[in-house]
């Protein structure tokens, strides 16, 4: 792991005497590698590695008995600023359905994870409705709507000839008339750099004015997640973010290059196929994940 | 000759910093680089403009090769498996791979072999209409295997040149479902000789290092032949492909270049090459 090696430098470099910046350069090189191969985006690798270093060279290690443990101390506690401290609930709308968008790129698990959301929060006694607002996937709406099912939560759906932006607005009308309280919108996987699909979610964002909207990303997505969510929430203005695919075994550099692009909570982690397969995200073990 | 040591060392950082963000990794980068400076080395280059041009070479070198093209081969029926992880874009490659094999002028029948999630049969069967090919289904839940050996035999009594096996996405961690993958693999060569004769691993250009594992892991279970290389419309430069050629040896075959039938194309590794430094 990161600590072992960590220490492992650190034992080498006191034997040396006195601790140098280069020592702290040296051991500073091990985090950025560590980082880097976990997926995170090499700028903000860079700016993560400039924050400890800062620390680093100060009395802090320098002047320490067990420089190796400040070293490692200042790192959890920058990975830590990074990600968040706690978990992040899902808001809750003061008056009205509570409604949750879900967006993101093609294939990254907001189909399943509307289901999910709806399921999590059906089970905590709310009366959900979700809405297959995808009309360009083959069969997203049906793939909806066996969800719906599975769960017993109805499915608004006005079939793929509609736009997303009258059937978002639509549903929220019938959620108000027939008592729905939590409203999950899936909406179709699209490219950040198509203008006119992002152009679509935010006009469907004006017109239902969602409680929540949360950018859907699978944890295993390299370099350009930078790129990707800070044009999502230039757009959107994100309250949050959900990681799938956790229960594989990508590092997860991701969430750390995430948080540092938008600064927005990552609420809940997707582990698993299943339905129930949803967690509240917890920041230091995803920190715990990426370091190793 | 000072000067443009100095020139080239933040020359090759630039460079870095482009191979790092098109996800090509951090061994692989560094690997790359000290090619470059090998080659300078032995050359006495002192010319800084040409440094891009021999990264360029260096992974022209790794990603090239006449294996790099998706043949439909003798036999009949002959049997592409398509396998990857949740997502990475199965269906839709199978819908336009069909479409193309069928204005080549190939009869084909496609096996829909994901029974797990919800749609995915519906999602195929539209796919199959546009492309002009048969669907072999069997009930939702039904064994993935057993959808497969029907497949095997309907092809043969149809006399389809082409047999395309859509598989359920799934994480290369799951030990069962990796065992289910071996399992369809099995039944094809045991019903078809040679089958399957084409295995295709579909990665997804945004994902990160952990194509690397995906690769490696498929590959244990079912030898694959060939990568899809999904959603190079969007911004991610898939440079993982160049460590899955160099550490795993499979070649990509195809790329995926938007979510319409006719956005498949024949990968190009100078195309390639070219678009990771724009
Ligand atoms: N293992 C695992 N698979 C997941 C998870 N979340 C979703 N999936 C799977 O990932 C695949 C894609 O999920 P979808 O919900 O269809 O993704 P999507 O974002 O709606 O896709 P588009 O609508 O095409 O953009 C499916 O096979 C899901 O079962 C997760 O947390 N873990
Ligand atoms: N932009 C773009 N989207 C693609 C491409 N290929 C597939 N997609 C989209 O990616 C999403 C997932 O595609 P699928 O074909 O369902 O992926 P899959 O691997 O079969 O998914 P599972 O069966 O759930 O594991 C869909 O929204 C597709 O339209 C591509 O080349 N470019
Ligand atoms: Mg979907
Ligand atoms: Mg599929």
């Amino acid at each position: 792991s990161l600590t072992e090696r960590l220490q492992q430098t650190f034992k080498k470099l006191r034997g040396q005497g006195v601790l140098t910046e280069k020592n702290v350069s040296d051991a500073l090189r091990e985090v950025r590698r560590t980082l880097m191969e976990a997926d995170v985006n090499v700028i903000v690798v860079k700016q993560f590695i400039d924050n400890v270093k800062t620390r680093a060279l100060g009395q802090e290690v320098l002047g320490s008995l067990t420089p190796e443990l400040q070293m490692v101390r200042i790192i959890r506690e920058e990975l830590t600023a990074l990600m968040g401290e706690e978990t992040v609930p899902l808001q809750i709308a003061p008056s009205g359905p509570t409604s949750v968008m879900l967006v993101g790129l093609q294939g990254s698990g907001k189909t399943t994870a509307a289901g999910k959301l709806a399921r999590l929060y059906q089970k905590q006694g709310r009366n959900p409705m979700l809405v297959a607002a995808d009309v360009y996937r083959p069969a997203a709406i049906e793939q909806l709507r066996i969800l719906g099912e599975q769960l017993e939560i109805p499915v608004f759906s006005m079939g793929d000839q509609v736009s997303p932006v009258d059937i978002a607005r639509a549903a929220m009308k019938q959620a108000l008339k027939q008592g729905h309280d939590f409203v999950v919108i899936d909406t179709a996987g699209r490219l950040q750099i198509n203008e006119e699909l992002m152009e679509e979610l935010a006009r469907i964002k004006a017109s239902i004015q969602p409680t929540e909207i949360l950018f859907v990303a699978n944890v295993m997505i390299g370099s350009e997640v930078v790129n990707v969510a800070k044009t999502f929430d230039e757009i959107l203005d994100l309250s949050g973010v959900i990681l799938t695919m956790l229960d594989g075994d990508a590092r997860g550099g991701a969430a750390l290059s995430i948080r540092s692009v938008t600064q927005k909570p990552i609420k809940f982690a997707g582990t698993g196929e299943g339905l129930d397969a949803l967690e509240v995200f917890h920041p230091d073990r995803m920190s715990n994940r990426i370091i190793g | 000759i000072a000067s443009n040591r100095k020139i080239d060392e933040e020359l090759l950082e630039e460079l870095e910093m482009i191979l790092l963000q098109a996800d090509v990794g951090v061994q692989t980068t560094l690997k790359l680089l000290d090619r470059i400076r090998e080659v300078v080395k032995e050359r006495g280059f002192d010319d800084s403009s040409q440094l891009e041009g021999i990264l360029q070479d260096e992974i022209l070198t790794i990603l090239d090769g006449s294996e790099s093209r998706l043949h439909v081969g003798p036999e009949r029926p002959y049997a592409i498996m398509v396998l990857g992880v949740n997502g990475v874009g199965k269906t839709t490659t199978i819908g336009k791979l069909a479409a193309r094999l069928r204005q080549e002028g190939h009869s084909v029948l496609v096996a829909a072999g994901d029974t797990f999630r919800a749609a995915a049969t519906d999602q195929l069967d539209i796919w199959c209409q546009r492309a002009g090919a048969d669907l072999i289904k069997g009930s939702q839940g039904a064994d993935a295997a057993a959808v497969v050996f029907d497949s095997i035999h309907a092809a043969r009594a149809r006399k389809a040149d082409v047999l395309i096996v859509d598989t359920a996405g799934r994480l290369h961690t799951k030990k069962n479902l990796m065992a289910e993958l071996e399992k369809i693999g099995r039944v094809m060569g045991r019903e078809l000789e040679g089958a399957p004769h084409e295995v295709l691993l579909v990665l997804d250009a945004t994902t990160g290092q952990n194509a690397i594992q995906q690769a490696k892991q498929f590959n244990e279970i079912a030898h694959v032949t060939g990568i899809a290389l999904t959603k190079l419309d969007g911004t991610a430069k898939g440079g993982i492909v160049i460590a899955v050629r160099e550490e795993v040896g499979i070649p990509v075959k195809l790329i995926g270049i938007g979510e319409q039938i006719e956005d498949l194309r024949d990968f190009d590794a100078a195309e390639f090459v070219e678009a990771l430094f724009i």
